[in-house]
């Protein structure tokens, strides 16, 4: 099975 | 775009950011801003916007450390007793 990567990462979040 | 200037007036600078470069969101978005912090003080920051500059420092192409660690370094030095935010509330793909 080819899977396609449709989207990017989602990113992670920083407190600042 | 928007240029907000946010006053060091709390000791820190309260916002949560998500995003930045090779990610789904490639420019900072701001997801949170906490009540008693210094963007919260200054009333201009909303949660939704997208960071395009941060002192006339573009993020783009910034991936997310990069661009974090750009405005925590922003907010501690000494030279200013601000820190200048070019946002917009639109996901424009720069």
């Amino acid at each position: 099975v080819r899977e396609k990567r449709l989207t990017l990462p989602p990113s992670e979040i920083t407190m600042l | 775009a928007t240029l907000v200037r946010v006053a060091k007036t709390a000791s820190t600078l309260g916002i949560a950011i998500e995003g930045g470069a090779n990610t789904r969101q490639p420019l900072p978005r701001i997801v949170t801003i906490q009540r008693g912090g210094s963007a919260h003080n200054c009333g201009q920051l909303k949660v939704g916007q997208i960071i395009l500059e941060v002192n006339g420092v573009s993020l783009r192409g910034r991936e997310h450390r990069d661009a974090a660690r750009l405005i925590a370094e922003a907010f501690k030095t000494k030279d200013r007793d601000y820190v200048d935010f070019l946002v917009t509330e639109f996901n424009v793909a720069l």
